[in-house]
Parts: structure tokens; sequence; C-alpha cells
């Protein structure tokens, strides 16, 4: 699964996902990608892109969870997209890239590796795949 | 406040003995599509324009499971998904159970844009493609030789993989701390 999340110097926030599903999986089979609120989500606080075990993912809720912790609780993007992923997802079958509308950027997963990358405005860039 | 992009090409058990023939490439091409994208907000593109953007490339690359790439269901098939979605007017857009058409996320963002609805799946899915006029290719376009291993494997195991898992072994010769002969990990 690929995805990427964007904000601009204004706050606007975007969100996209896109895949192929499982391997073996039935003819027919919806996954998390296109499941408003699972697998891609945004709107005015952060945008999310998650990418796993799909089944895992609609089940959670990962991408509103996220949304809806910053929302309700006040919590910050990072805090957020940590205890969703460490608290509301078994382990190995999540992980997920997010912004928010101040700029922050998060990237965590509980699966033992994620291909991922971010760049800021401040000039911060990473690429990584494990912890 | 300042922008921010960041992208993902799948999670799972991704072994770090994966081998550089292999990891190199998938670097690589985060690098790349990191850098179309921050070359786009720069140039003062809209979020959702980048974002588009750096998918269309993710899906271009055979490396990553989506577009050209994409898994196998058990039939042999690919099927593929796409999701778009505009944080402040929360307007999204989505497809499923694509065969042919070559960069699903844009379709999802065309099902945004130019329908009252916001998911369309399988032959309803193909059928808007078609009168869009994006752009469709044969089904063999998708499907690489490693992905028709890695079906093979999980036939034989009778299991389903995400994104990168590591190859299926008989259950005999299992040993979750022995390291790959490829180390490539299998899953989506």
């Amino acid at each position: 699964t690929v995805g990427c999340v964007a904000v601009d110097s204004s706050g606007n926030l975007a969100a996209a996902t896109s895949t192929g599903g499982l391997v073996n999986k039935m003819a027919g089979r919806i996954g998390d990608t296109p499941i408003i609120g699972a697998g891609t989500y945004a709107n005015s606080l952060c945008a999310v892109s998650a990418t796993g075990k799909g089944e895992a993912i609609i089940r959670a809720t990962i991408g509103r969870d996220v949304a809806a912790l910053m929302e309700y609780k006040g919590l910050s993007l990072e805090k957020a997209a940590a205890y969703v992923v460490q608290e509301c997802a078994p382990v190995g079958t999540v992980g997920l890239v997010a912004v928010s509308a101040n700029g922050q950027v998060t990237m965590p997963f509980n699966t033992n590796g994620m291909f991922r990358a971010c760049a800021n405005e401040d000039g911060y860039t990473h690429v990584g795949i494990w912890q | 406040m300042g922008w921010a992009i960041a992208l993902h090409g799948g999670a799972g058990d991704i072994p770090r003995s994966m081998p550089p023939e292999r990891r190199e490439p998938r670097e690589a091409a985060l690098r790349h599509c990191l850098q179309i994208g921050v070359d786009a907000i720069k140039a003062g593109r809209s979020p959702l324009d980048v974002v588009e953007l750096v998918v269309r490339e993710l899906e271009d690359n055979p490396h990553f499971n989506a577009g050209r790439g994409s898994v196998l269901t058990s039939n042999g098939t690919v099927e593929m998904e796409a999701c778009v979605m505009v944080g402040d007017t929360k307007k999204c857009g989505a497809v499923s159970g694509l065969t042919t058409v070559k960069n699903a996320v844009s379709l999802a963002r065309l099902v945004m844009e130019k329908t009252p609805h916001i998911y369309l799946g399988f032959d309803g899915a193909e059928q808007f493609a078609k009168e869009q006029g994006v752009e469709t290719l044969d089904a063999s376009h998708f499907i690489t030789p490693e992905n028709v291993d890695r079906l093979k494997q999980a036939k034989e195991a009778n299991k389903v993989q995400i994104d990168y898992t590591q190859p299926i072994q008989k259950v005999e010769e299992e040993d979750e701390s022995a390291s790959l002969p490829n180390g490539d990990s299998q899953i989506g």
C-alpha cells in the first residue's frame, strides 16, 4: 500500500492512499484504503494515510481515531497517532503517516518495518524502513 | 506553521537482512517521490495536487503494492483500490476493484470531483474510468513475476499476506529466527 499526506503553509490538508490489497485475497475483498476513516482520512486538523492489514485497520478506524483524539481530547498529532497505532490495533498490523495543520509530521508503525519518507519547510528530511 | 509532506510504501514484516539490491531501489524510489512532492508544494500546488502526484509516482513503481506491482487475488487477478480526501471540506473519493486503470488515485479524485458520490467499485468504477477517459492498460501490465511467485507461495500455505511479509515456509520448516534466502519481505 502506498500513500501520501500533505499540508501547505496555510494549513490546508489532503491525504491519498492506493493499494493492490493482500496477496491471495478473495476476489471482491474490500480493504481499508477506500474506506473513509479507516485507511484514509483528513479534516481541518490532520491528514492520515495507513498501511498494513486492512481488516485490522477497518476495525480500529485508524484514520478517524487519530483525528478524533486531536479533536475531542486535544492530543498532539504525535501522541494521537502513537496511541492509535500502539493501543488500538494488534501488533504487527498497522503503520501510518500523518501531518497536522500546523506542520507536524509523524510516521508510527507497530510492524517491524515501514517504507516511509517525510520532509518539512524547515529543511528536515527523513527516509527510513525500520525503527 | 509550515508545509510538510509524508509518504509510505507499505508496512509489514520487513527483515533487516533485506539485501541491498532489494532495499536500495525502494529507498531511492521513496526519495524520488518525496522530492516530487516537495517540488510541487514549493511551487504552490495544492495539497490535493501534491498527494495525487506523489501517489501516482508510487503506483507506477513496481517495487510497491499499488498500480504496477499490485499483489494478486486468489484468482491471479489484480483488484486495485484508492482514495483521496481533502481536509477543510472533507470531500473525498474512493474506488475499488479496478483491473485496468493505470492510476487508481486519479480516478478516486474524479469520483470526488465529478460525481455526487464518494465511492465507486468494480464494473461501475471501470465504466466511469472509460467515460472520463483516464488511461487504462491491459491487466497484465500490473502483474509482476515476483507477485506471481508470492501468490504461489501464499496458495501453497493457504494464507494471505500483507505488503511486506517474509516468504512463507512449510510448517515443519518454520523458524521465525531464520534468515531469509533473499531477505525480501513478501507482504503487501
